[in-house]
């Protein structure tokens, strides 16, 4: 049980070995980046470590314009911050790469196949 | 993940048209359930089970999608299924982190895992994260929306602590139409309501509301906000007292100098209304009783009617029922020698064969459109106000407008699964 006093659990308080480790450096915010669908390519199937090099500043620019910060293209402390709060699990839907439909692109493999003309 | 973003085996996978191949669901009543192993620490399983019984039913105030918990039937029959977890959970392939950062997920038109290592709360709390907001979140995902950066919107990805009420914006509920369209439907009567207040001057004045009656459950419609209020639609029961609890057939408001009646017709009664004491009359000043026939307090009126509205102007009342108009004098008690007349007669097309000719649902003067109304099934026919008359000659009296659909003028006017009317 997490532990609490209070008969409304207001005092909820989960156990520290339970906690979301927070992202502080690099790797973490590649991982985030590739996680959330910020990597490159139209389906949002980065490399599973994450944008590297231009890719990655490209990819911060973009997580930082639509939570905006300064587009700079840094992982600096405020867009550290940005990628520590709560948040749905869904990856987000990135305006610039994705269509209007903005629905997640079903891979080819599973693309119902074309009828031939006749 | 991209497996989580597709549906599990058995899902309906049908592109609606509004939504140019998004996934959606394509069945009109959904079922969901809280699994008894996803059961959360944090919460009472009855206040975990309501919280998402009013998710899902602000979704359906906005949609035509109705919701309905399902405890029954077997899992895999179930369209929604829901639980809490902590790490590894729920055979899903997502891993929660622990409290901080992810606190849910979803999968479109599957399911949606909470971690309950978050500090959930009912709505009725300003700590912790609203078990609410986040319900209302991923069933979003689950009907097929993304995340939206729009400030407002509850579709963003990021928790914001919410205001005083939780409610679903304009963009959010466009959103959810573009895949599902607007809601339909006839309705049993529509009418507004005078309400007579004193300002801090001490001055009476007149406001309106407008009420749209459907079986046994109604809305009040908000016309400065273009949409219905806040959690409607309710019961009759609880908003109106002494009144039939379903299928009125029309509303008549005799509203002059000296008069202010307001009157619920349905079978062959009606019933007089008391605005000052919110409640139906049970007798008059002279102590008879209500309801009464509607043949003895309106000669000539036949019943049951189909509905029914009052002309301020020329002080009639006109009823309808099948494809005949009776013009009723009030001052006179009588209906006019010149009627009954047929309903294309009284109210002619103003373009050929443009016209509800029989049955109608509703009339009503809309004080908020400063016009008349005819309502049949899911369109409307708007009568020539005197303004439209002036802006265009020729333009028969009565003359009705080519129909248009009632959603483009009426917006969001939802049913809710009939399990959630009395929430």
């Amino acid at each position: 049980e997490t532990l609490f006093h209070s008969r409304g659990r207001s005092d909820l308080a989960p156990s520290p070995l339970r906690r979301a480790t927070p992202i502080a450096d690099l790797r973490a915010a590649q991982r985030f980046l590739s996680k959330y669908g910020w990597a490159e390519g139209p389906s949002g199937a980065g490399p599973p470590e994450g944008p590297q090099g231009a890719a990655l500043a490209e990819a911060l620019r973009r997580f930082q314009k639509v939570n905006a910060l300064p587009a700079s293209g840094n992982l600096d402390a405020a867009t550290l911050a940005a990628m520590n709060r709560p948040r749905c699990g869904v990856p987000d839907a990135r305006p610039q790469l994705r269509d209007k439909s903005t629905a997640p692109q079903t891979p080819p493999g599973l693309r119902p196949r074309a009828r031939p003309k006749r | 993940f991209l497996q989580m973003l597709l549906p599990g085996p058995g899902r309906q996978l049908e592109g609606s048209p509004q939504s140019g191949g998004t996934l959606a669901f394509a069945k009109k009543t959904l079922t969901w359930r809280l699994v008894g192993e996803g059961y959360s620490s944090q919460l009472s399983v009855e206040e975990q089970r309501y919280i998402f019984r009013l998710a899902f039913r602000m979704w359906s105030e906005v949609m035509p999608l109705n919701f309905r918990e399902d405890l029954t039937a077997p899992a895999a029959a179930i369209d929604i299924k829901l639980g809490f977890g902590r790490g590894r959970h729920l055979g899903c392939p997502r891993v929660f982190d622990g409290s901080g950062q992810e606190f849910a997920h979803a999968w479109r038109l599957g399911d949606i895992h909470f971690d309950d290592d978050e500090h959930f709360t009912p709505p009725t709390s300003d700590m912790g994260i609203s078990l609410l907001k986040v319900a209302v979140h991923e069933i979003g995902h689950v009907l097929g929306l993304p995340h939206s950066y729009r400030a407002g919107s509850i579709m963003q990805p990021n928790y914001i602590p919410q205001g005083p009420a939780l409610e679903l914006d304009w963009s959010d509920r466009k959103a959810i139409q573009k895949l599902y369209g607007s809601c339909e439907g006839a309705f049993d009567t529509v009418f507004d309501w005078i309400r007579r207040e004193r300002n801090h001057h001490g001055e009476v004045t007149v406001r309106f509301s407008t009420y749209f009656f459907r079986r046994s459950w109604y809305w009040l419609y908000e016309n400065r906000n273009n949409r219905t209020r806040y959690g409607d639609p309710i019961l009759i029961l609880t908003g109106w007292h002494g009144v039939p609890a379903q299928d009125i057939d029309a509303f008549v408001h005799v509203w002059t100098w000296g008069r202010d009646e307001r009157y619920f017709f349905k079978g062959t009664q009606y019933w007089r209304y008391d605005s000052d004491r919110d409640q139906a009359h049970t007798e008059d000043e002279q102590g008879k009783r209500y309801p009464r026939s509607i043949s003895e307090g309106f000669p000539g009126i036949p019943s049951p009617l189909d509905t029914a509205f009052y002309d301020r102007r020329r002080q009639l009342i006109y009823f309808f029922r099948g494809s005949l108009v009776f013009a009723f004098d009030v001052n006179r008690n009588r209906v006019l020698g010149s009627y009954p007349k047929e309903l294309a007669d009284a109210f002619p097309a103003i373009e050929r064969r443009d016209h509800p000719l029989r049955d109608l649902d509703a009339a009503y003067y809309s004080y908020a459109h400063k016009a008349v109304f005819l309502l049949k099934g899911s369109a409307y026919w708007k009568v020539a106000s005197d303004g439209d008359r002036q802006r265009r000659a020729g333009l028969p009296p009565n003359g009705v407008f080519p129909r248009q659909p009632i959603p483009r003028k009426w917006f969001d006017v939802c049913d809710v699964h009939a399990s959630t009317l009395d929430m």
